[in-house]
C-alpha cells in the first residue's frame, strides 16, 4: 500500500533536461517507479495523471531541496538507469529514496527502512522535517501535473492503466 | 547556485 515519488521543478530560468525530458522554466515533472501499472517501471508524472482519472489518492508528506546543476546532472543518471520495478527493494520507496539520497547531505538523507515500503519513507520524511527544517516540509502538497506521462528511458509518450 | 528544487513524496 501507498506510493512515494518524486518531483523536480525547473527555476533555471530557461528549460532543462530533468530525467529523459526537456522542461520548460517554472514547470514541474514527477517520476516514480510503479507495480501495479501496465506496464511496471519508470514514469513520469503517473502521480498527476492518478490523480487527475481519479484513481485514489491520500494525503502525503515530503520534503524538498534545491539543486545545481551538478546535482541535476547525478539525479538524471539515476533517473535514466533505474527503470525496473520490484516488489522487494526495488519498488517505489526504493526509487525515490535512491534518487533524493544520491544529491542529499548527510542530515537530509531518507531510509526507507530494511524491507523498503513508503511507510517508512513518511516516517524518515517526518523526521527530517523535525531534525532539518519544517519550513521545506509539508502535508498534502500539491502534486505538479504540467506535462502528459511517458514510460521508461528514453521517455514513450504514453498513458498507464492502474 | 541552484537551478531547480526536487522534492521527495511519501504517502501509506
Amino acid at each position: 500500500a501507498g506510493h512515494a515519488w518524486i518531483s523536480i521543478t525547473n527555476y533555471n530560468g530557461s528549460s532543462l533536461k530533468i530525467g529523459g525530458l526537456t522542461v520548460d522554466d517554472g514547470k514541474s515533472i514527477t517520476v516514480g517507479t510503479w507495480g501495479n501499472t501496465d506496464p511496471k517501471g519508470l514514469w513520469y508524472n503517473a502521480e498527476g495523471y492518478a490523480q487527475s482519472t481519479g484513481v485514489y489518492w491520500g494525503d502525503s508528506v515530503s520534503i524538498q531541496r534545491p539543486l545545481r546543476q551538478q546535482d541535476l546532472a547525478v539525479v538524471n543518471q539515476n533517473i535514466t538507469t533505474h527503470t525496473s520495478w520490484g516488489l522487494v527493494n526495488n519498488n517505489c520507496s526504493t526509487f525515490a529514496s535512491l534518487v533524493w539520497n544520491s544529491v542529499a547531505t548527510e542530515d537530509e538523507k531518507v531510509d526507507a527502512g530494511m524491507i523498503n515500503l513508503p511507510g517508512n519513507l513518511v516516517s524518515s520524511i517526518k523526521e527530517i522535517g523535525a531534525n532539518v527544517s519544517w519550513s521545506l516540509y509539508a502535508e498534502g502538497y500539491r502534486v505538479p501535473f504540467d506535462y502528459p506521462t511517458y514510460y521508461g528511458n528514453p521517455p514513450i509518450r504514453k498513458n498507464p492503466t492502474f | 547556485m541552484s537551478v531547480a528544487v526536487m522534492r521527495i513524496y511519501a504517502l501509506g
